[in-house]
């Protein structure tokens, strides 16, 4: 069955694209086939795998907005085994554009429910979310079937997560209830710090609390191992490179992959 | 004069909360009358100060929101010398609340007017701008005389400062021009890193063929010295304290004070 994850915080920063990409690029490498959905409109996960969204013809905001634009024409082969759907900032457009059409936040699972009728495949698909919970981040939420919560182990980032579990809960009520959180990713990850092990703590507190209960997140983990702050990390889209073509034996490029397999893993027992 | 600063930037999760406190209270400690506005509905300046938003009566929210309320009565004395102005969740409502308004942007502005002519004195007022460029930041950059652009050394935070510029310009051009750009302050820096080099490389080159234009940038430096990734500063808000009080000694509390001081220094050369 496919996969389709959503990476999703509203709070800025926190390596929503970085963890899209790479996670993703981590997975192609495996052979499994992958594609990745750019929701936001500053378009940085294209820029990051140097490709240019405004110059590709049809992209998110495409999608979208016209009826007449499929899946398959807004796809471009960015990599060998990595497909990808770039955002240009005309998607911020979107959220007014869209403001009184039908179902508007059903319209990415629309477009890809005629895909998949068609005969289209992924292993994995990834939905890279602005740092909003405004109309792109619910046509992810919308579509996808599990969420990722990328997110610094730093006691101010904690502050958002309740509000982000309440809009999942209130997605998964409504329009669809098989969304789970399959739980959180620590980026940036400074593990001398006591303050990141406290906040590591208080999140698998809060996750165990919740086991057995019938919220989305009754069987969220913390993934490990977290993603260590590395500046290759930050270097690589500079070049328009994943980690793996940029510095394939750096921390980075290492906590990816690991986390690639402990996912596929993961899925595969489930 | 007071100096009236917009610590600004719609990316998130760079630093302005952050170095808006610290910046504060340094100036506080160094015998400055501050006051701290907390213009983010996510209520992190009030948090990181130990301060609750929503006990306090009035806030940003009411200050915006209703005629009838005075600037004095939404102020705390949170520290000697530092003021607050808190923000609660509410304040999200106020950008379609006052949609309609008159003069939607200008509401800071006018409030502040009142106060000043009342006798209200402060040295340093500033500004914690949310991550967006709505209507809470576009009434911060009707009322500062000057912004501050906190931002990471990293190739994808460049890439959202033309739009962050262009912003400030029509702000400029319209109801504000006398607003200033002073420049940047590089938040989270890794000094060892070839990157981050380039990167300031990069804007210090997009500063200085910006001298001598009519753009409201045009004398806008990179701040020295760059603020330090220090886990000390991500510690302080979890027990309510700036890093002075958290940690007098450490890296963090030491780029903070020499940043107040530098810009005391600057300030008054002007
Ligand atoms: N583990 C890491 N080590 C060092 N730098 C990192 C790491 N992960 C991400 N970064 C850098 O931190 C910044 C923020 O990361 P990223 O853009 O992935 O966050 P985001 O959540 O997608 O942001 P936004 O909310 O703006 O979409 C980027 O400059 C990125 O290159
Ligand atoms: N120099 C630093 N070293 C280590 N951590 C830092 C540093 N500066 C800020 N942080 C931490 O990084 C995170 C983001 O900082 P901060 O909240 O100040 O950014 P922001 O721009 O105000 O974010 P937002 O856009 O959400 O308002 C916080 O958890 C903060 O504690
Ligand atoms: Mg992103
Ligand atoms: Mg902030």
């Amino acid at each position: 069955p496919t996969r389709v994850v959503a990476l999703l915080n509203q709070k800025g920063g926190v390596g929503k694209t970085t963890s899209t990409v790479n996670l993703g690029a981590a997975l192609a490498d495996a052979g499994h086939r992958v594609l990745l959905v750019d929701l936001d409109p500053q378009g940085h996960l294209s820029l990051h795998l140097g490709i240019d969204g405004s110059t590709c013809g049809e992209g998110t905001y495409e999608l979208l907005l016209d009826p007449a634009v499929s899946l398959a024409a807004a796809i471009q082969h960015a990599r060998p085994n990595l497909d990808v759907v770039s955002a240009t900032v005309d998607l911020a457009a979107a959220e007014s554009e869209l403001a009184d059409a039908d179902d508007r936040h059903g319209i990415l699972a629309r477009k890809f429910a005629e895909a998949f009728a068609g005969g289209a495949r992924w292993d994995y698909i990834l939905l890279d979310c602005p740092p909003s919970l405004g109309l792109l981040t619910l046509n992810a939420l919308a579509f996808a079937r599990e969420v990722i919560v990328p997110m610094q182990a730093h006691f101010l980032a904690l502050q958002g997560l309740g509000r982000l579990l309440e809009t999942v809960a209130l997605v998964g009520h409504g329009v669809n209830p098989d969304l789970r959180v399959a739980g959180v990713l620590l980026c940036m990850h400074e593990s001398q710090s006591s303050h990141g092990r406290e906040v590591v703590a208080e999140l698998k507190r809060f996750f165990n609390e919740a086991r057995g209960s019938a919220v989305a997140w009754s069987d969220a983990t913390v993934f490990l191992p977290a993603v260590r702050r590395n500046i290759k990390l930050a270097e690589a889209p500079s070049f328009g490179q994943t980690i793996l073509e940029y510095a394939p034996t750096c921390p980075g490029a290492m906590d990816y992959r690991t986390l690639a397999t402990r996912l596929v893993e993961d899925w595969r027992r489930r």
